[in-house]
């Protein structure tokens, strides 16, 4: 498993 | 100019030690209503933003807008002066100031010490953090979270939480094999901050490194309780409550499959 980086789960959720 | 006086300096020592080993630069924001900070770890997987209202300080006054870029262990050498009774006054120029000053002063006030911290250039914005709807929401003991966080990562390096019904499930395994740890919603509720409360939409099973979980646990101290709050599309939201006048919280990007 490899983290995801933040800025690119807010981004895709607005 | 930038004045807040607070009581109680053992609170923004809490603060910080909450966050410095998360964030090592970080941009603390100050109008005429509260203090906010928001910053990331350096591999941008988690993001924390503290909110203390200007009510949490004896007195506050803040003429102007002003950021400062706060260097954490330049701070926290200050804040070790501090006893936790001891009273805190920040002061800064409102004019892009490169210095922040900090008063120490004794309960007795038999003792003032004063520092000055060098402000450091962060050339990133606060960001806007969406609003999301998530499908759980998990109230419990801080000092229970804590536990479970450290307990798991004897076992592994990730913890996957399963939120079902009115369960929560913390799992984590790795060669000496695995760990679960299952929370049930309270039936009766003797004493808040000892319930464990699971108000869920959806179920939701994710997973996330427990190297930063247990990071977050450090604002332990700062609340009895703490919230976590999931959504299969959004990163966790721990939070700890400070007080009435404002909050902590960490948001934590899940674990993927590679």
């Amino acid at each position: 498993d490899v983290n995801q980086n933040i800025l690119s789960i807010f981004y895709n959720s607005i | 100019m930038f004045e807040a006086k607070l009581q109680q300096g053992g609170l923004l020592k809490k603060i910080l030690e909450s966050v410095k080993d998360l964030v090592v630069d970080g941009l603390w924001d100050c109008d005429g209503a509260a203090i906010t900070l928001q910053g990331m770890d350096s591999s941008h997987v988690a993001l924390v933003e503290m909110l203390l209202r200007a009510e949490a300080f004896e007195h506050y006054r803040c003429d102007r807008n002003v950021t400062l870029g706060m260097n954490h262990n330049h701070l926290s050498k200050i804040l070790k002066c501090a006893n936790n009774d001891d009273i805190v006054i920040l002061k800064a120029a409102d004019q892009n100031p490169d210095s922040c000053s900090l008063i120490l002063e004794s309960k007795n006030g038999e003792k003032t010490s004063d520092f000055v911290v060098s402000l450091v250039r962060i050339d990133t914005d606060q960001l806007g953090i969406p609003e999301t709807e998530y499908s759980a929401h998990v109230k419990m003991s801080s000092g229970e979270f804590q536990r479970i966080c450290r307990d798991l990562s004897q076992f592994g390096d990730a913890v996957q939480i399963t939120c079902s019904k009115q369960d929560v499930k913390f799992s984590s395994s790795g060669e000496t094999g695995k760990a679960n740890i299952t929370l049930t919603h309270s039936a009766t509720v003797d004493k808040e901050e000892e319930s464990v409360t699971v108000d869920l939409k959806e179920p939701v099973d994710l997973t996330f490194a427990l190297r930063f979980l247990n990071l977050f646990t450090k604002a332990t101290p700062i609340s009895d309780t703490v919230t976590l709050s999931l959504s299969q599309e959004a990163p966790l939201v721990v939070e700890y409550k400070i007080g009435d006048s404002g909050h902590i919280r960490y948001f934590l990007a899940p674990k993927i499959q590679e």
